[in-house]
């Protein structure tokens, strides 16, 4: 008697429910259930823990094989970071944690105010700024976007800054014309300096559903989205999206989001995010 | 689409005339997989599937329609009654004492400070002349953003400046309090009859913010409480939703963001765990987006 519980049927039901609730998604959680218990009988290594464990491995080794990477930085030139995603899932406010992270490293951060059309966009940027040290380049309400980037970008040169980070307006992936926006500033950001912008960041709410797969597909064809940042684990959301989207699209996730200060941030740890979704 | 796969299902079982357990199974598990990708929760895609279930079962062949599209009006039936009836769209305004209160609550980003400008525009085409107040003293440039939109509307906002400046950096439920009750006496003064309460983002799980929204609710007595939830959320909308139900028995929901492509399983899961009614729907970030919730334009999106 090994002293290990050997797996259910009712367990292996659980497992797959977690999956499920974690947003990983139907289809994809009875893939992985399946393949687990399978491989599990052929290794007659049947018992509960070892099926869980098969399946942190199979979803961290989904996460791991996600090697997307940003776009080389010419010596010398700033590193541009640009945030995109739908409307509300934490942006801007993970450009201050961004900001506070590459402050403690002792780099220098300029920020690009360009999402220049939701009200108080600017001055929410302009806190985050002023609370973390970085100065935020920006313009009128209703500006051009690409022309508040194109500003920020030459003031980063001029001051040899280490990042700039471009705060970008929430859109909804179905907007077109909005999604051409985004286009439009990548172009610009590249004919200032080159491989701009470097890191593209996918902001995702661990709230999202399905729909987060069909987020990252459009900004990635329109923005050419090199990551992805999940906020919101302090919650009780799970984030399981990113499975999806990392082997679909080979992002990785770059960060995450786990409070609303300025240190509620983490980089992205594949084991343990996993564990929090097998439980 | 969900009728092409039960098409599907019902061919593969060559030509059967009626509903019966054998072909039942498979026909269930296409439906149960639909609702999970249309973000539904867990919990209610297994009620909805039972139900279907008995009430499919021997079921008389109706002439005019096949066996996969019998199964389709079952499921749409069941969605809908789900969802619950058209008496939605009534913002509860009276009040033995003016002003009405309307306290906006929600997870963080979900558009309750969009939605509080939009209520107070949809309230005023109606004759109301709502007072607008931002007792989010949490997030950067919160009370500016609903200042901004108030003046959009155009409507009357509290702006309570004084009393967040002698909070000083002592910014927490003292003053929130402070800020909805002034708030209040300053819609009676100014002769506004109903008080839209902009509250900051919280997780259901943060214990002393929920606090806060209890106190707030205590202290105002409002005749309406909006859920405002993203129409995105996925399973963990059964999670919120039934937290602050829980703890506030909120009155009404808003479901924002349906300008979007998600199929807004998250309707259902909402109304279920709660029994509250989807009052409205958002559709897109200007002060006109806020529609009346209809269950069968929802329904259609979630069966795809
Ligand atoms: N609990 C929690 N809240 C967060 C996190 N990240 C952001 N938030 C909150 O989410 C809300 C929205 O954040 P924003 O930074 O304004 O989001 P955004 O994407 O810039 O929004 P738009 O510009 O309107 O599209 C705010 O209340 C933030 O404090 C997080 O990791 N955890
Ligand atoms: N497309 C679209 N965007 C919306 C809708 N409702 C709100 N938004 C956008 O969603 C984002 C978040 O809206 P807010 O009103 O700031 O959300 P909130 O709940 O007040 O956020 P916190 O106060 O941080 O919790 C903004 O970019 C809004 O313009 C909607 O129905 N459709
Ligand atoms: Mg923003
Ligand atoms: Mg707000």
């Amino acid at each position: 008697f090994k002293g290990r519980a050997e797996v259910s049927e009712a367990d292996l039901k659980q497992l797959e429910a977690a999956l499920i609730g974690a947003d990983i998604g139907a289809r994809t959680a009875a893939e992985i259930v399946a393949r687990v218990r399978q491989a599990a009988e052929e290794r007659r290594e049947t018992d509960l823990a070892s099926v869980r464990r098969a399946i942190e491995d199979e979803l961290v080794g989904i996460l791991e094989r996600a090697t997307r990477r940003p776009r080389q930085v010419p010596d010398g030139e700033p590193l541009v970071l640009m945030l995109v995603g739908v409307n509300g899932t934490g942006k801007t406010t993970t450009i201050g944690k961004l900001t506070q992270y590459y402050r403690a490293q002792g780099r220098t951060v300029l920020l690009c105010a360009a999402d220049t059309f939701r009200a108080a966009a600017t001055e929410q940027l302009q806190a985050w700024g002023q609370r973390t040290g970085a100065e935020v380049i920006h313009q009128k309400p209703g500006a051009d976007p690409s022309a508040v980037l194109y500003d920020a970008l030459a003031a980063a040169k001029a001051r040899k800054s280490d990042f700039v980070i471009v705060d970008t307006a929430g859109r909804l992936h179905t907007k077109s014309n909005l999604m051409q926006e985004l286009a439009k500033m990548r172009r610009t950001a590249g004919r200032l300096i080159p491989g701009a912008p470097h890191e593209v960041l996918l902001v995702l709410d661990a709230t999202t559903g399905q729909n987060g797969l069909q987020q990252a597909r459009q900004f990635a064809q329109a923005a050419d989205v090199t990551g992805l940042i999940v906020t919101k684990l302090d919650g009780t959301a799970r984030g399981g999206i990113v499975i999806a989207i990392a082997r679909e699209l080979g992002l990785p996730v770059r960060y995450v989001g786990t409070g609303e200060q300025a240190d509620d941030f983490v980089p992205f740890e594949p084991r343990r995010f996993v564990e929090a979704i097998v439980g | 689409t969900l009728t092409d796969r039960l098409q599907r299902v019902f061919k593969s079982l060559r030509g059967e005339a009626r509903l019966t357990e054998a072909n039942m199974a498979e026909t269930l598990e296409e439906i149960r997989l639909a609702l999970l990708e249309a973000d539904v929760a867990q919990s209610i895609v297994e009620a909805v599937v039972a139900d279907i279930r008995v009430k499919a079962l021997g079921q008389e062949v109706m002439a005019a329609l096949s066996p996969a599209e019998q199964v389709i009006k079952i499921l749409r039936d069941e969605l809908l009654d789900v969802l619950g009836g058209g008496e939605a769209a009534r913002v509860n305004v009276k009040s033995s004492a003016p002003p009405a209160v309307v306290l906006m609550a929600g997870l963080q980003g979900s558009g309750k400070t969009t939605t509080s400008a939009k209520l107070a525009a949809w309230l005023k085409k109606r004759g109301h002349r709502p007072m607008l107040v931002s007792v989010d003293v949490y997030r950067p440039a919160a009370r500016e953003q609903l200042a901004l939109l108030a003046e959009q509307v155009p409507a009357p906002l509290f702006a309570g400046a004084e009393l967040v400046a002698q909070a000083g950096a002592a910014l927490g439920t003292a003053v929130v309090l402070d800020l909805a009750k002034a708030a209040r006496r300053d819609a009676v003064r100014s002769g506004c009859d109903v008080l839209i309460v902009d509250t900051a983002g919280r997780l259901h799980i943060d214990e002393p913010l929920m606090a806060e929204m209890r106190q707030l609710k205590q202290a105002l007595a409002p005749g309406e409480i909006l859920f405002v939830a993203d129409a995105m959320v996925g399973q963990d909308a059964v999670h919120s939703a039934a937290e602050f139900h829980r703890q506030l028995s909120f009155t009404g929901v808003v479901l924002t963001k349906l300008d979007g492509d998600t199929r807004g399983g998250a309707a259902l899961s909402i109304r279920r765990v709660t029994g509250q009614p989807i009052k409205f729907i958002g559709t897109s970030e200007r002060l006109d987006g806020l529609e009346v919730f209809h269950p069968d334009r929802i329904v259609g999106r979630i069966l795809g």
